[in-house]
């Protein structure tokens, strides 16, 4: 099965 | 103070139900360039963001920077009232309690008047790093919603896969496999026909078709829409509205087998 990244993982904090 | 008129509520209208069922409660931030909007969805995998710059408001005023925290349901009930043709007018103080919304038919009088409680909304804004895309599809909006909602069918997931050959959207199911591939097309009569796929390195990326999906509301607001991926990024899917204003999502991939 396929695992669902998030966006947390790209996108940083601001 | 922001006064902020647009020429006819189906775009907020649009808009709003758009990305509703994908965020709730959302800061809508006011400055002198126009009306932006972060947020993301409580799973933290999908993002929306949305522009509607000044150019696509008439007049637009806004003084200072003025956070409007709205809950999108209570925007939808009141939106409800207008009509799409009836010009619409918001407007707030400088640290407002409520936003107001005015509806004005073109054709009669009527004015009607709405005031919308505003919530204190502490969001997390992320930063989207500036990114050269390996592949950006643009088609139409009409058919990537087909596309999207005929792989569901099928599957929960659906592969992206863009080279030279074209883009494929495939996917795979209990009762079975299913892919639609679209090479680069020109219709000189219906520019909004057009498929352009630009390609710097073959993509191959797996993403949810529920989200995807959900994303296609907006199919109505742009008669094409824009996918920019890269391998090991989040797909960028935006619609672009008039005056530069725009609805972007984007879309966390899913990985392993």
């Amino acid at each position: 099965h396929h695992v669902q990244q998030t966006l947390d993982t790209f996108f940083c904090s601001r | 103070m922001l006064e902020a008129r647009l020429e006819q509520a189906n775009l907020l209208k649009k808009v709003v139900d758009a990305i509703k069922d994908l965020v709730q409660d959302c800061n809508f931030d006011c400055n002198d360039s126009g009306i932006a909007l972060q947020a993301m969805d409580n799973s933290h995998v999908a993002l929306v963001s949305m522009m509607l710059k000044s150019e696509s408001f008439s007049p637009f005023r806004c003084d200072r920077n003025i956070a409007l925290g709205i809950n999108l349901t209570s925007l939808t009930k009141v939106l409800r009232a207008a009509q799409n043709e009836d010009i619409l007018t918001l407007k707030a103080e400088d640290a407002p309690d409520v936003v107001n919304l005015v509806f004005e038919s073109a054709e009669s009088d009527r004015i009607s008047e709405y005031d919308i409680k505003l919530m204190d909304i502490d969001q997390e804004h992320l930063g989207i790093p500036e990114t050269e895309y390996a592949a950006t599809i643009s088609m139409p909006s009409a058919e990537f919603q087909r596309i999207c909602r005929d792989l569901m069918a099928l599957s929960e997931s659906v592969s992206i896969e863009c080279s030279k050959e074209g883009v494929k959207f495939a996917c795979q199911g209990d009762i079975g496999s299913g892919s639609v591939t679209l090479r680069s097309h020109t219709n000189v009569d219906k520019p909004e026909m057009n498929v352009e796929i630009d390609l710097t390195e073959p993509v191959s990326l797996t993403f949810s078709l529920k989200y995807l999906v959900g994303f296609c509301k907006a199919s109505s607001l742009s008669g094409q829409v824009k996918l920019c991926l890269s391998n090991e990024v989040p797909l960028l899917v935006e619609y672009a509205l008039a005056n530069n204003s725009y609805l972007r999502f984007y879309l966390a991939p899913k990985i392993g087998d």
